[in-house]
């Protein structure tokens, strides 16, 4: 564990209890992209599943089932719970366009040709797109909420932590795994559009309203 | 491969 690693994770966690905390406040998911939460949930579930099999650490296993019950509770509060504030009309991100092309991907890159080792892949490639239908729901609302604004920034840098995590680890313990690091600079590189507006904006005191 | 040894990663 590095420091780079360990303040991404805090950054992931702080981003999740962000998001927990806007809707259990506000008793609204309004502004929230349902499918982007609900392919989250697939990524953790898709790449957790050696919860049980395989023990790394205390606090490694402490954040998956964190992370895991989190996001399967924040895709239950959007979908039943607030349902009623649940803006679907702007939510229209074809999620099929995601999870196809992931799989397909998963299936031909890989490090190894077996179940776990795909599930594992295809969780890679689907967290660095995942976010991408809620990058849609705020450029058709043309805005976001403050606190959904934190929420991006705290995810969008957890990733961008991990670059740097891995350099280190490339240097220092001589790990590296090509399919990771990919993926997490392309994941990295769609929040820079968002990266720019939070900084310019939202670090100013104003609302993030994207240019019309 | 040396890449497995980043399995430790959430």
């Amino acid at each position: 564990m590095n420091a780079f690693r360990l303040v991404g994770d805090l950054c992931h966690l702080a981003a999740i209890v962000l998001l927990l905390l806007k809707i259990w406040k506000s008793r609204s998911v309004a502004g929230l992209s349902g499918k982007s939460q609900i392919l989250f949930g697939l990524v953790f579930v898709t790449r957790y599943l050696d919860l049980v099999t395989n023990f790394v650490s205390p606090y490694n296993t402490i954040m998956k089932v964190f992370f895991l019950s989190s996001s399967i509770a924040t895709v239950y509060l959007i979908y039943t719970k607030f349902k009623a504030t649940y803006d679907g009309n702007h939510d229209t991100f074809r999620m099929e366009f995601l999870l196809i092309p992931c799989a397909l991907l998963a299936i031909v890159v890989n490090h190894e040709f077996s179940p776990m080792e795909i599930l594992w892949t295809f969780s890679i490639y689907l967290e660095a797109v995942a976010i991408l239908p809620q990058l849609f729901m705020i450029s058709k609302t043309g805005e976001a909420e403050t606190i959904t604004s934190h929420y991006l920034f705290a995810l969008g840098s957890y990733r961008g932590l991990y670059i740097m995590n891995w350099l280190y680890r490339y240097y220092y313990e001589n790990n590296f795994d090509v399919i990771a690091v990919v993926a997490g600079i392309v994941q990295t590189v769609l929040y820079c559009d968002f990266f720019y507006l939070y900084i310019t904006k939202v670090l100013q005191g104003k609302k993030l309203q994207l240019p019309a | 491969s040396d890449c497995k040894k980043t399995k430790d990663e959430l």
